[in-house]
């Protein structure tokens, strides 16, 4: 199976 | 005080119709360099960044930075009022809790406005690093949307792998696999029906179909589409706004369990 990570694993918050 | 007048309508009409359907909620930042959002899906797996740039409207007034939240469902609603011709001016004071959409007919012989409900929207705004990508492939939007289109009837997912020879979408499901491999194709006569792949290293990403349908809702805004990837990292798919700015969309490639 795979899994869907989220943006925010990706892009931190400002 | 914030007054948008942008001489091609239209386009806005087919922002929102490209934005409605990811993103519930969302605060548009007016600043003077342009009219931007950023914004979520509601689960989080995906971004969308939109700038407008000031010079691409016929008039731009914006005295101070003003963040104004708005329903996307409801925005579109308002401007699938506006025929798409239409001049669409943008309004709303500082301490206003409404905003108002004007749309002028190009004789001036109609003129409409519309006035909706801002919200307030608690939004978290990301960083978006500045990444040198694997592997570029440039195509046809209408290409593209199709492919994603054809795919998702077959799997739910699309492995997207760019290497010399081209770019090639695989798909497999209960009935089967799919696969479509597009070449490079300079297409000097007519530079809209080019595929252009710049690559540094081949690479190989999966990407969940609805996702990729979801952003192909901008198919009508450009004759081209910009998909970045690079190695682990969320892939761009870019559409152009006319020669104002662009509607970008980040989605996380699936990791293997």
């Amino acid at each position: 199976g795979s899994k869907q990570p989220m943006i925010t694993r990706f892009f931190g918050k400002v | 005080m914030l007054e948008l007048r942008l001489v091609q309508g239209g386009l806005l009409k087919k922002v929102l119709e490209s934005l409605k359907d990811l993103v519930n909620d969302a605060n548009f930042d007016c600043s003077a360099s342009g009219f931007s959002l950023q914004a979520m899906d509601s689960s989080h797996v995906a971004l969308v960044a939109l700038l407008l740039r000031s010079e691409g409207f016929e008039h731009y007034r914006c005295d101070r930075n003003l963040s104004l939240g708005m329903n996307l469902n409801n925005m579109a609603k308002m401007l699938k009022c506006a025929a798409n011709d239409d001049i669409v001016t943008i309004k709303a004071d500082d301490a206003s809790d409404s905003v108002t959409f004007m749309f002028e007919s190009p004789n001036q012989d109609k003129i409409a406005d519309f006035e909706m409900k801002l919200m307030d929207i608690d939004s978290e705004h990301l960083g978006i690093p500045e990444a040198e990508f694997q592997a570029i492939v440039r195509m046809p939007s209408a290409e593209f949307a199709r492919i994603c289109k054809d795919l998702s009837t077959i799997g739910d997912t699309v492995v997207i792998s760019v290497t010399k020879e081209g770019v090639k979408f695989s798909t497999r499901g209960d009935i089967g696999t799919a696969n479509i491999v597009c070449r490079q194709n300079p297409s000097i006569d007519k530079p809209e029906e080019a595929t252009i792949i710049e690559m540094e290293e081949p690479v190989s990403l999966t990407f969940a179909l609805r996702y990729m349908n979801s952003f192909t809702k901008a198919t009508p805004l450009a004759n081209q589409v910009t998909i970045s990837l690079s190695a682990d990292l969320p892939v761009v798919v870019e559409y152009r706004v006319a020669e104002m700015g662009y509607i970008r969309f980040y989605l996380a490639p699936k990791i293997e369990e």
